[in-house]
């Protein structure tokens, strides 16, 4: 089974701010 | 035809051939005549000139043929004649054709400093004790372990009213001492400047030069320094540089003007000279084409088994190691690649939220995954878990 990749527009970084890569 | 290498382009030692190193050189003499003007002797007439440059006369016909000292009326009598080669020589021989009575006292010295220091060479006295402090030389060389100065006979009036001053490197060398293998010879044989130091004249007017009878008068040409151009076993030949100095032709990763380093990439082993049997070539670092400069390690080279003791320096295409033969950190080996393909080391791609971390295994280019997570990259979750929407726990079971 080969699963999706990860979206990173799913993510919630409300609590990690500090940890959100740069784009 | 490559004295340097061999058939198959394996290095081996060579030596640039015999030559006069004094042909055409500059020679200082300390006393012409001529200088000033004197009845049969006229520096500034060429027909009555007697130069110090027919010592060293590269060819040609001239008239007159000899340089000459000027009058000698009283002590100090020495003359001295100095001649620079321009670069170091491995000495042969040195000679010196007198045109009238040779004297009889004359000291021969060298310089390796380009004439700041000197050493003696020999000696040639019918006063060997009294003129230089030593005995004569032995039949069969000097009793030593190495060469040293000794004193020999005065040059001997030939029939033609000359003689000849003839010295051998040989001769004051002890039998069975061997270039290759003698440093004390090697040091011995090397010189930048000649140096003949005539001490006492025979009480005799020429017999060859149409000069009239002088007493203490010295004359002389051809002086002849047989000899090599010094490159240590790593060329076959000496050409004028840009400057006009002379200086080797290195191989064999070699540099400078006697051959006497390794090249800046060529320090995988340290430099030696070569010899007949065995060429010491230095050896170029490995370093995959990441590197264009290393260092030598003397710690390294030992534990080799003195075999490389090179350290690449500043490797390139995200290589590192002593011979940039792995990636660094963050990038692993492609094994699709060579070695030394400039793409060998591919970036490791973790994924910034899936990964644990930036740094893979080199080998498989595997990045660390969080928990339920999965993919060389880290870029999936594992079957059994989905995304979440946590950046720490991006993947989580599947309820």
């Amino acid at each position: 089974e080969v699963m999706p990749t990860l979206d990173m527009a799913l993510f919630d970084w409300t609590d990690y701010e500090d940890l959100k890569p740069e784009v | 035809t490559d004295p340097c290498h061999d058939e198959g382009g394996a290095p081996r030692g060579c030596v640039p051939g015999l030559v006069n190193a004094a042909l055409g050189r500059e020679v200082l003499a300390s006393s012409i005549c001529g200088q000033p003007p004197k009845q049969a002797c006229d520096s500034s007439d060429a027909r009555r000139a007697h130069s110090a440059a027919l010592l060293t006369f590269t060819g040609g016909t001239t008239s007159p043929v000899c340089w000459r000292s000027d009058w000698l009326m009283q002590a100090p009598l020495n003359v001295t004649l100095t001649v620079s080669l321009g670069k170091t020589f491995e000495l042969v021989f040195v000679s010196l054709r007198f045109c009238s009575t040779p004297p009889t006292s004359v000291a021969l010295l060298k310089s390796q400093d380009h004439g700041r220091s000197w050493v003696p060479l020999g000696f040639f006295s019918s006063c060997c004790d009294l003129d230089y402090g030593r005995l004569p030389a032995p039949a069969n060389g000097p009793a030593g372990p190495g060469p040293e100065a000794l004193c020999f006979p005065e040059p001997q009036t030939q029939p033609d009213g000359g003689g000849l001053l003839a010295f051998s490197v040989q001769d004051s060398s002890p039998p069975g001492l061997d270039l290759d293998s003698s440093p004390v010879l090697q040091d011995w044989v090397t010189a930048t400047d000649i140096q003949v130091v005539l001490t006492r004249p025979a009480m005799l007017g020429d017999t060859r030069d149409s000069e009239a009878m002088v007493p203490y008068s010295y004359s002389a040409t051809e002086l002849q320094v047989g000899g090599r151009c010094k490159c240590n076993g790593h060329a076959s030949r000496c050409l004028l540089d840009t400057q006009g100095h002379l200086i080797c032709d290195c191989q064999h990763g070699t540099e400078g003007p006697d051959c006497g380093r390794c090249k800046p990439f060529y320090c995988d082993r340290p430099w030696q000279r070569a010899t007949a049997r065995e060429a010491h070539a230095c050896l170029a670092c490995s370093c995959n084409g990441h590197a264009r400069r290393c260092r030598f390690n003397m710690e390294l080279y030992r534990l080799s088994g003195r075999r490389s003791g090179g350290v690449c320096l500043n490797c390139r295409h995200n290589t590192a190691g002593r011979h940039c033969h792995y990636c660094r950190e963050g990038f692993y080996r492609d094994p699709g690649r060579a070695p030394s393909d400039r793409h060998a080391c591919r970036a490791c791609d973790c994924h910034p939220v899936g990964a644990a971390g930036k740094t893979c295994n080199q080998t498989t280019g595997q990045c660390p995954c969080k928990d339920g997570v999965t993919g060389l990259t880290c870029n999936r979750c594992a079957p059994g878990f989905q995304q979440s929407r946590s950046p720490v726990a991006p993947c989580v079971k599947t309820p």
